[in-house]
């Protein structure tokens, strides 16, 4: 099933793995001078991993980087992530033009793949990746606790059989390893967002410690503008904060480990559910969920962008 | 593939620290094989928990039996997931 182009795409409904490959394809081949996809790695399955490159030339520029999906059941988070891709193109000359004539934009839609095909093929609810290690009883890591930053600390488990296991060693998951390989190579990212779902949340490091990040004031500040910009579409209410003053103490976590790399604007999000369907959000809240976390990607990006380090 | 027929999703705002505890230990009973969609966080944040079916009754009743109110965020998980899944088709059709 391949749409004839990302514009007659459905943007309203959920998609297979293999369909979102195929936008991805279509994107790239329609769009030749701003996307490129680059495979960072591939998965325990041996799937590839794919990152889009919004880019309008230069070299090595400084970069904001999305991922969504890295919990693969999270599927509003996938869902948003093609959207954006379009918006990306959709905006290059116009509310990006100022961010694109100076930065790239680097979008992981499928963080998860081996975990997003399983939730299509056998079991909805799977959250972690697939990976399997002999000698244990249960399969899959928590790719969001498996990364160096007070890794195996309190806030993840040690169970293989637990939904927050971190897996025997940092770095264990090819998923993870990818994009930790990725960014040290790249060198200047300089914001990094991670899309989660669900409970409304913009979150900032750390999860891992009750230390407060050195950024703590201009995160806080950031976070306090794009919640606002968020809301004011369909006035969805976020809370924010650090991870452990908002939620809980969680080890292991993708932005504390891309905050101690130096990127200072590290945020992750846990987009809507304001209903009352947790992980199984209606595909007709899959565009307007996309279009309020978008307001709350520009103010990040912007500032961001005028505040380059 | 997995289903999740009879499973419900109870939605438990916690309003003290007694009750917080209550729903806590129901996250070291490993057998009733509980989903925490979101776990606890704090008085007044809601905690959502998957529930198989086999599990509802003696979850059901430690909530009762020490006076924690709850709710029933989804009926019948696998329902969702049906017509997730039927929406998927007809789009795709």
């Amino acid at each position: 099933f391949v749409p004839l182009s990302t514009s007659t795409f459905d943007y309203t409904s959920y998609h297979t793995l293999e369909e979102i490959y195929a936008f991805m394809d279509l994107l790239v081949a329609e769009n030749p001078n701003l996307v490129s996809k680059l495979e960072i790695g591939r998965t325990t399955e041996n799937r590839p991993i794919y990152v889009l490159k919004f880019s309008k030339g230069g070299t090595n520029r400084p970069a904001i980087w999305i991922d969504t999906g890295i919990h693969s059941r999270e599927w509003v988070t996938q869902a948003s992530g093609i959207w954006f891709a379009k918006k990306i193109v959709q905006e290059q000359d116009e509310g990006l033009a100022n961010i694109l004539d100076q930065m790239d934009i680097f979008l992981e839609i499928v963080t998860n793949p081996d975990g997003f095909a399983f939730t299509h093929t056998s079991n909805r609810m799977w959250r972690k990746t697939r990976s399997k290690r002999s000698g244990s009883l249960c399969v899959g890591v928590d790719p969001n606790r498996n990364w160096d930053a007070g890794f195996g600390g309190s806030g993840a488990s040690s169970n293989p059989c637990s939904e927050t296991y971190h897996g025997p060693y940092a770095n264990s998951e090819p998923e993870v390893k990818a994009i930790v390989d990725f960014v040290k190579s790249h060198k200047n990212i300089k914001a990094f967002i991670s899309i989660h779902s669900y409970s409304q949340l913009l979150l900032y490091p750390y999860g891992y410690t009750t230390t407060a990040v050195p950024d703590k004031e201009e995160l806080h500040q950031v976070a306090k503008e794009a919640v606002a910009a968020l809301s004011s579409l369909y006035g969805t209410n976020y809370k924010y904060g650090s991870i452990i003053t908002t939620i809980y103490q969680a080890s292991g976590g993708t932005i504390d480990w891309t905050y101690n790399q130096g990127i200072k604007y590290s945020f992750t999000f846990e987009l809507r559910d304001t209903g009352r369907y947790g992980f199984l959000l209606p595909a007709s809240q899959i565009v307007p969920t996309a279009q309020e976390t978008w307001k709350a990607l520009e103010v990040i990006m912007a500032h961001t962008r005028g505040h380059l380090y | 593939t997995e289903n999740f027929v009879g499973h419900q999703v109870l939605r438990i705002v916690p309003s003290s620290d007694a009750e917080l505890q209550k729903v806590q230990e129901l996250q070291e009973l490993e057998h009733l094989q509980l989903d925490f969609w979101l776990s606890p966080r704090g008085l007044g944040n809601p905690v959502d928990i998957r529930v198989p079916f086999p599990s509802l009754q003696p979850v059901k009743a430690h909530l009762e039996a020490n006076g924690v109110p709850y709710s029933i965020m989804i009926e019948d998980v696998q329902a969702l997931v049906d017509l997730e899944q039927m929406q998927m088709l007809r789009r795709r059709r």
